[in-house]
């Protein structure tokens, strides 16, 4: 007596099946070779989910080599792409979403129920069955350390030859240079350039441009938070060290421009939905050294208000400033040596940094909360301009 | 009863820093 068995078309398991000799190209293909804009248009971190699959069904055939291996050239082809786009913000950001992602996934897939909690039913049916990759996860958590440092490197290269000029040299504000301190002959950070001077215009368009970038390729929006914090970190520090240098920029016209400047950042940072970071907080030295540019110096009672408002400048600094401080014209008095003794008398007592300088390359250190994605491993499509046709899909 | 899943193994893996020599001095052999 014959049996037919009717064969039910095999759904798509969300695992992706190479042969072993192809896992050079597939690193190729998916890592080494790949330009980013190649994979406009479709889910961010598609690389990721990819080799996260190609892992799951290693992991559910059992091949300890196999996964080791595919993790080990991926990871090495990650950091071949990163020394050889050193430069690259995009390339860069790209690669850190794309790790950062699969070392998510490496945890939402892991079996550990703390982070299942918000897996469907299906998610859960695409965890690992036979490997613990805690290890391995440590491995990409450090590496997307090193990528995260590499991404602020570049982005800091690129902002800080507009600082200086857009921050204290740039007047937007009507009328202003009228008031300006007279005798100084106009100074660049950026002379040995020629005359290139940038205004707040640049920084804001440089940094739309980082931040476009971030989103398009769905870096973690609480990485986007920190990258944002330190840069305007560093464009602080900048600005206040130039400022702590130069007598020609310590003037109340440039504190108005430069609190106007800042506003204008404030006003970016909340119009992006950045206001959160910190961002601005770590602006303070910078918004309280406008202020004392334009307070008046005169009074006890001055100096009190002064004393009471620089909380995050350090008593060098305020005095700093003070000796710096320039009048804007005949009328206005140079600010007395007993008034900056009165100030130092009354700081005395704080136990500030001795630095007059801050460390612009100072790193916030970094951190990569845990980020589950909504997605299931079935619903992912590979496109052909990946060139991945080796791959079966299980 | 529910079954137990089957405890996974753990895989070893190299630290970054091991795997970075390992690579050099992989390309310092090959000529």
């Amino acid at each position: 007596r014959q049996v037919t068995v009717q064969r039910k078309e095999k759904d798509f398991q969300g695992m992706l099946e190479y042969h072993k000799e192809d896992e050079a190209l597939l690193v190729r293909n998916l890592v080494t070779e790949l330009k980013p804009q190649a994979l406009a248009g479709t889910v961010p971190c598609l690389p990721a989910y990819i080799l996260y699959m190609c892992i799951r069904h290693a992991d559910y055939v059992n091949d300890d080599l196999k996964v080791h291996s595919l993790l080990t050239s991926t990871i090495n082809g990650i950091k071949k792409v990163l020394k050889k786009h050193n430069d690259d913000f995009e390339m860069t950001s790209f690669w850190l979403s794309n790790t950062c992602r699969l070392l998510h996934c490496l945890k939402q897939y892991s079996g550990d129920e703390g982070f299942m909690t918000q897996n469907t039913a299906k998610q859960n049916e695409h965890c690992l069955k036979n490997f613990d990759l805690t290890e391995y996860r440590q491995v990409l958590s450090d590496l997307s350390i090193q990528i995260y440092q590499q991404l602020i490197k570049i982005a800091e290269g690129l902002l800080q030859p507009m600082i200086v000029s857009a921050m204290l040299e740039n007047e937007s504000i009507q009328g202003l240079s009228g008031v300006k301190p007279t005798g100084y002959r106009k100074r660049s950070s950026s002379m040995a350039d020629g005359d290139s001077s940038y205004c707040l215009e640049a920084i804001i368009r440089q940094m739309n441009s980082f931040h476009t970038i971030m989103c398009d390729q769905g870096l973690d929006p609480e990485i986007i938070l920190q990258v944002f914090k330190q840069l305007f970190y560093m464009i602080n520090a900048v600005t206040l060290n130039n400022l702590l240098l130069r007598k020609d920029v310590c003037s109340w016209s440039t504190g108005m421009q430069l609190r106007y400047n800042i506003s204008q950042l404030e006003e970016w940072l909340r119009g992006r939905n950045l206001h959160q970071s910190g961002a601005v907080q770590t602006m303070e030295p910078l918004i309280q050294a406008a202020q004392l540019l334009q307070l008046k110096k005169k009074t006890p009672e001055d100096a009190e208000a002064i004393c009471s408002l620089c909380t995050a400048l350090s008593t060098q600094q305020i005095v700093k400033i003070l000796n710096l401080y320039t009048p804007l014209n005949e009328f206005e008095e140079r600010v007395t040596v007993a008034f900056i003794r009165t100030i130092q008398a009354q700081l005395q007592e704080r136990n500030d940094p001795q630095q007059l300088l801050l460390d612009f390359k100072h790193m916030f250190p970094v951190l990569f909360p845990f980020n589950p994605s909504s997605l299931t491993m079935d619903s992912i499509h590979i496109p052909a301009c990946l060139n991945l046709e080796f791959l079966n899909e299980v | 009863s529910a079954q137990r899943p089957r405890p996974r193994v753990l895989l070893k893996a190299p630290t970054l820093a091991e795997m970075e020599e390992m690579t050099t001095s992989e390309e310092e052999e090959s000529p």
